[in-house]
């Protein structure tokens, strides 16, 4: 694992709670919003079973910790997007929060109803950016969530120990997680 | 024949796939010379492999310090480490990928 220069992390009094919320205008039409939320409350479920992190979505957008947005192209940060696949996302380190994903790819919360070949997990990605919002830069393990690329229609949502490890020495661990709870494989593809 | 939605319109979404052209590069190695290279070398600088030179524009050259940025990009992201743009490389270049540079200045490794 490795981190941004200066280990950046969330300075909050324990116990820690973040709160995140979607851009109400900078969003997808194609996917229900209860199913993009549902895809972004797993992905920031996965990371708080192994901190002592509470993430919870906040009402206001402009007053969320963690602010999520679809933005196509350049949308002001410096760091344009590019059109379908190549880069999917982005995400800023701790304190900022900010985290754009790419509105030109298709994203997909189903692969067996998105048939899309270029469609893109977005619970995968999403699980991904939240790392970098936690303040993990990328990885070497390629099975790890952290690893810097992810194919089309490939899921990779679940931490391995590179991830965990990674952030568990920037936040601790919840009193709760185990690491034999691991899954021993947890990427698919559905390509066949 | 009416075909279900989305199979119709979305499948072939792959015009604008920003990498696919690297392709072209599979096996240049230093010494190289291929037209477009300089893009390649563009990629390698967006996420931390080469570091860019003031006032100066990538060349299409496959020079030695590029050929070291290609080394790099292989280590960190566990490639066979030949120095060449060879397959396995030229598939991860290509693969869809976060925004966030991998070797920045920026980045502390553990």
């Amino acid at each position: 694992y490795a981190y941004f220069y200066g280990e950046p992390r969330w300075a909050r009094s324990s116990p820690m709670t973040l709160t995140y919320a979607l851009s109400p205008g900078y969003s997808i039409d194609y996917i229900a919003q209860s199913d993009i939320e549902s895809a972004f409350d797993r992905a920031f479920s996965r990371w708080s079973a192994v901190i002592p992190v509470n993430f919870t979505a906040a009402e206001d957008y402009w007053k969320a910790d963690i602010k999520i947005g679809f933005f196509s192209g350049d949308h002001g940060d410096g760091e344009p997007f590019d059109g379908v696949l190549g880069v999917l996302a982005h995400a800023f380190s701790p304190e900022n929060g900010r985290f754009h994903l790419d509105a030109a790819e298709r994203w997909a919360v189903d692969f067996a109803s998105e048939k899309s070949r270029v469609a893109v997990d977005l619970e995968s990605v999403a699980t991904h950016e939240i790392g970098h919002v936690l303040g993990l830069a990328h990885t070497p393990v390629k099975e790890a969530v952290m690893y810097p690329s992810l194919r089309p229609r490939t899921k990779k949502v679940d931490l391995k120990i590179d991830d965990v490890k990674g952030v568990q020495a920037l936040y601790g661990s919840n009193p709760n997680f185990k690491f034999s709870s691991l899954l021993q494989s947890d990427t698919s593809s559905s390509f066949g | 024949r009416t075909l279900p939605y989305p199979s119709t319109e979305l499948t072939d979404r792959t015009d604008n796939n920003t990498w696919r052209d690297f392709i072209k590069f599979l096996d240049a190695g230093r010494g190289s010379h291929v037209s477009g290279m300089s893009e390649l070398k563009k990629y390698f600088q967006r996420f931390g492999y080469l570091e860019q030179v003031p006032e100066s524009n990538p060349t299409d050259a496959f020079d030695d310090r590029f050929e070291s940025s290609v080394v790099d990009y292989q280590k960190t992201l566990g490639l066979p480490v030949t120095g060449k743009i060879d397959s396995d490389t030229v598939s991860q270049i290509m693969a869809p990928r976060c925004g966030v540079a991998d070797r920045a200045v920026h980045v502390t490794g553990r």
